[in-house]
């Protein structure tokens, strides 16, 4: 006898999350970003924000089906942190970076803040 | 989950969700 452990089940996961967003499959939750609507699972938004878990953590909030971030908020920038908790990818570049550092440190996810720390610092 | 006897299972996991049906 012995544990079969699944190395890929994680990403497999992960993935297949991904895929019920890209199909609004299951999304409880519509966040809003300066005007655009992005179609989420709060079970995803809340294990990798700490934002988002200190929002839905309230039961007063558990059932919010919309919530509107911040107006100093990026949508560009929030599309790539959304993107990144559904598939471990960041896409950084020089002109977003500073940005999607900001809209980290406001989603309170940071070791995601950290990265874009150091990819500045090697900018430079 | 490291156990002693602990086999390491390389392929997919899961069935995969299509991107459309």
């Amino acid at each position: 006898d012995g544990c079969f452990q699944f190395t890929r089940h994680a990403g497999d996961v992960l993935l297949n999350f991904n895929r019920l967003r890209s199909r609004s499959m299951l999304t409880d939750v519509t966040v809003q970003v300066d005007g655009r609507d992005f179609h989420a699972h709060k079970a995803i938004l809340v294990a990798c924000s700490g934002f988002f878990y200190s929002v839905f953590m309230h039961p007063e909030n558990a059932n919010l089906s919309a919530i509107s971030l911040d107006p100093k908020v990026d949508p560009e920038c929030f599309s790539l942190l959304l993107d990144f908790m559904y598939t471990s990818c960041l896409n950084l570049n020089d002109s977003l970076v500073l940005a999607t550092l900001n809209t980290a440190v406001y989603l309170q996810m940071e070791h995601v803040a950290d990265t874009c720390r150091r990819f500045i610092k090697s900018r430079h | 989950y490291e156990g002693v006897n602990t086999i390491k299972e390389m392929g997919r996991s899961i069935h995969e969700i299509p991107r459309q049906d």
